[in-house]
């Protein structure tokens, strides 16, 4: 201490003063040990009844993998109540004290279920000495018992319908462990762990919920996934990116799906090229152009078979103004995009649009058998 | 392949297979475009390095190399993403290789289906590959017909594995033409009108092929994939190199 009396968490410390006095002492702390988030109180205290000197250590320890395997052997209703007691002690937060549990609470759990572990050769916690706990009845202190309504398994558990716990990733999983069948009852995507998708009540995992990959039929599990602004579009992996940048040559979302379906085909008499840039859609000025950029266009379509291009002239004086023109030196650039030779901002002096006829390339044919006269 | 015939040279141009030394043959592939192969993940499993693979075009006799062979290296190895080794889904992925091949009569690459084209259960349709036969592996490219089956029905015949929507079953009930191991990868083709030859699978998995375990085989489910692959090729072409 640094007077002669301990201060602050320390105050109440029945040991303040020897050997040493103190300065650092355990104050209450929530419980997030999850096997015991059930637990009529939410605050501990270490270090606990077997010895842990922190909640992290009492989670990895070997009675915190024991109790949640035996609690499943229904030997004593309330045993993961006890185990909760001794592995994170309630703490008493006006005084920062840990409050035991009973003794005929220990003396139960003990009796019933220490021969069910004897079974399997395994021993009861040597550290749980019923006697080192006060009897309710005849000591003057503080013990714990359950109430009627504890919940006697975990949060990491199912409850039978018989009462008896066993672990949650039993539940659904296509083979009964409960004694009536109650764990594989009312199996849903929820009670497995699983999102339902709207239309079809299809499960998915809740890792592939705006993930950028469509599941659900209409893709709803992809939707209210971002909020980007009206000045940006949402790319399909939910990052938001400014319109200016979208089919611009250059990759923004991180799945490049800015730079997705840039240049496509207008469906109609005329298949005019159109290029979506900047989120409106333009038409392509027929000057200077070239049958190199034919097959390009095609390619970057997915259609590399055999093509062939149209000028369809163009009346309107304001689409002259709105088509997109091929920038001087495009055959520098081999290999990347067409749309990324393209500017805005030129008159069209020809006053013609390009309209593509596209093919597949051939594909699944076989070579026929040769014929040979017999 | 088991319970299937020796194919005649050239009868499945799109077969390919994929190699690494000092094995050679490990895995089954499908030419789909000049310079793009498909194959699946599994394939790849503790071998990612795309300088150990070489791809081999127009061959049918794994043992005696012909004029018509053609052999690339492989440029880039891309993964399904979602590809889960634990229950064999999204079992897919795309070969880049480092140059085109050159088209001829032994080596054509095959349709992929548009978006949407299923193939219906009933169906008839062929698979390939240079596999196991149940007693002996082949020299020679064998091909055997199989029946597309349905996944509700295919699900009956496997109780520990779940058939998802990626997957396609096709086969026999009692196994007796099926996919085996060195498939994998392989094509599963069915014939549309007018002779064009689409690919709707890529052997993946099954029961132990030349086990008393019979069943039908599990193929990755082309039809699925589509706006992957084409988006894959697409980026790979424009945007990354």
């Amino acid at each position: 201490c640094i007077s002669q009396a301990c201060s602050g968490a320390c105050a109440n410390d029945p040991n303040c003063g020897t050997p040493h006095n103190k300065t650092n002492c355990s104050q209450c702390e929530p419980i997030t040990l999850e096997l015991c988030m059930n637990l009529p109180y939410n605050y501990t205290h270490f270090p606990n009844y077997l010895g842990h000197r922190t909640q992290k250590e009492a989670s990895i320890s070997w009675e915190s993998s024991l109790f949640p395997a035996l609690v499943q052997t229904n030997c004593y209703k309330y045993l993961m109540y006890f185990a909760c007691t001794i592995l994170v002690p309630k703490c008493e937060p006006e005084t920062s004290q840990r409050i035991p549990p009973c003794r005929s609470l220990c003396k139960h759990a003990k009796e019933r279920c220490e021969s069910v572990l004897g079974i399997v050769g395994l021993q009861w916690p040597e550290d749980t000495d019923c006697t080192q706990f006060p009897d309710e009845k005849l000591d003057n202190q503080t013990c714990l018992m359950p109430d009627e309504d504890v919940e006697e398994c975990s949060p990491s558990h199912f409850k039978c319908r018989s009462g008896r716990c066993i672990l949650a990733s039993r539940r659904c999983d296509g083979e009964a462990d409960c004694e009536d069948d109650s764990d594989e009852e009312n199996c849903g995507c929820t009670e497995r762990g699983l999102w339902e998708c709207p239309v079809n009540k299809m499960c998915i995992k809740h890792s592939m919920i705006c993930d950028g990959f469509p599941d659900c039929p209409d893709e709803l599990e992809e939707k209210n996934c971002s909020s980007c602004t009206n000045d940006e579009l949402e790319c399909a992996n939910h990052e938001c990116v400014s319109r200016d940048r979208w089919c611009d040559g250059v990759v923004d979302c991180k799945d490049s799906s800015d730079e997705w379906n840039c240049v496509t085909l207008s469906k109609g008499v005329r298949s005019l090229l159109t290029i979506h840039r900047s989120a409106s859609d333009h038409h392509v000025c027929a000057d200077a152009w070239d049958d190199e950029l034919t097959h390009w266009v095609c390619k970057q379509m997915g259609l590399g078979g055999p093509s062939v291009a149209e000028f369809a002239q163009e009346a309107d004086h304001l689409e002259h103004n709105k088509m997109l023109h091929l920038i001087k030196d495009w055959k520098k650039k081999n290999g990347s995009t067409f749309h990324e030779l393209l500017m805005k901002g030129q008159t069209c002096e020809s006053r013609a649009k390009v309209s593509l006829t596209c093919t597949r390339e051939d594909c699944g044919h076989r070579p026929a058998a040769r014929m040979s006269k017999r | 392949i088991l319970g299937g015939r020796t194919s005649r040279p050239g009868r499945w141009p799109w077969q390919c297979s994929l190699q690494s030394d000092p094995s050679g043959h490990i895995c089954g592939c499908v030419l789909i475009g000049k310079k793009w192969v498909l194959t699946v993940a599994h394939c790849f499993e503790g071998r990612e390095n795309a300088a150990v693979w070489k791809v081999v075009f127009g061959i049918n006799n794994l043992d005696h190399p012909s004029d018509f062979m053609q052999t690339r290296l492989v440029k880039t190895i891309i993964l399904h993403p979602r590809y889960n080794r634990a229950v064999v889904d999204y079992d897919i992925s795309i070969v880049e290789l480092d140059e085109d091949i050159v088209e001829t009569s032994y080596v054509r690459p095959v349709c992929l289906p548009t978006k949407g084209q299923l193939v219906e259960p009933d169906t008839y349709c062929y698979i390939t590959g240079w596999g196991h036969m149940g007693n002996k592996m082949p020299f020679k490219l064998q091909e055997g017909e199989v029946r597309i089956i349905s996944l509700e029905r295919c699900q009956s015949y496997f109780d520990l594995k779940t058939i998802t929507s990626r997957m396609l079953c096709a086969g026999y009930e009692s196994g007796t033409i099926d996919s085996c191991m060195g498939d994998s990868g392989g094509p599963l083709v069915c014939e549309q009108e007018g002779g064009q030859w689409t690919l709707y699978g890529l052997t993946s998995w099954g029961s132990v092929c030349f086990s008393k375990v019979m069943g039908p085989g599990v193929y990755s489910n082309v039809s699925h994939f589509i706006d992957w692959i084409e988006r894959q090729i697409y980026i790979h072409s424009f945007l990354i190199n």
